[in-house]
């Protein structure tokens, strides 16, 4: 069985969430992470969908998080314009 | 429960509606009569009234669209997002769309259209997402047997913030 299987997930749910957060959160990020004290504009916009969502706010792509985040929704957006 | 800042929604209570095109996946009888559900489940409970037209533009254009359909919005294929719709005003306002490449059914093999349609019809009249889970406006879809669905009171006191109660 793979050894590192769990790495490549990782980056898969990356992935998959900041599309999510920019299609519905209204994440702007030029794609780097922020090197400042405190937390990234990803985190952050994942601790505002955890929030949102009624999931526990950890700022973590958990199982919870990243099952919400898979099912079907509407299409209108969860931030303000 | 949360409504579009700054609007307040429809400023008249006789609003309009208007089936542009169907769905293949649903007999049109279904169709019509899982979106005329859909508008009752708000009239109940507020002084709102929904009159179906033809041949006019209406206040609630609803159709069926893949991919990128005249928007800024383009649907996705098959499964995430499954609708969306515009908060009140004139022209796009109001409108509801539904992604073609989802299956839609009267029944639960499929994605019910009849509670994306109330929930994007919530959209219609003004309210945004909410972030109860067991509301009606919680953004991701949930399968309730329709004729059990009861619209739920995160939901009631969202819209009646708008439109105040129908009065028995």
């Amino acid at each position: 069985f793979p050894a590192k299987a769990p790495e490549a997930n990782k980056e898969t749910d990356a992935k998959f969430a900041e599309e999510y957060l920019k299609k519905y959160y209204n994440l702007q990020t030029n794609g780097r992470q922020s090197r400042k004290k405190g937390d990234g504009p990803l985190i952050t916009k994942i601790k505002e969908m955890q929030q949102f969502l009624g999931l526990k706010v950890t700022g973590i792509l958990d199982s919870d998080t990243m099952e919400v985040m898979h099912q079907p929704r509407c299409g209108f957006v969860d931030a303000g314009e | 429960f949360s409504t579009f800042p700054g609007n307040r929604g429809w400023s008249k209570r006789e609003l309009t509606y208007r089936i542009i095109n169907y769905t293949p996946d649903m007999p049109r009888s279904e169709v019509d009569h899982a979106i005329q559900r859909a508008f009752r489940v708000w009239s109940d409970v507020t002084p709102l009234t929904f009159t179906r037209v033809y041949d006019v533009t209406s206040d609630i254009e609803i159709s069926f669209a893949a991919q990128v359909h005249n928007d800024f919005y383009p649907f996705d294929g098959p499964h995430g997002t499954l609708a969306h719709a515009f908060a009140p005003s004139s022209g796009i306002g109001g409108d509801a769309h539904f992604d073609e490449d989802e299956t839609w059914t009267s029944g639960s093999n499929g994605y019910n259209l009849f509670i994306v349609a109330a929930h994007e019809f919530g959209h219609s009249l003004g309210l945004l997402h909410s972030n109860d889970p067991s509301a009606l406006m919680y953004p991701t879809y949930h399968y309730t047997e329709p004729s059990e669905f009861r619209l739920p009171e995160d939901d009631v006191n969202g819209i009646q913030s708008l439109y105040g109660a129908r009065i028995t």
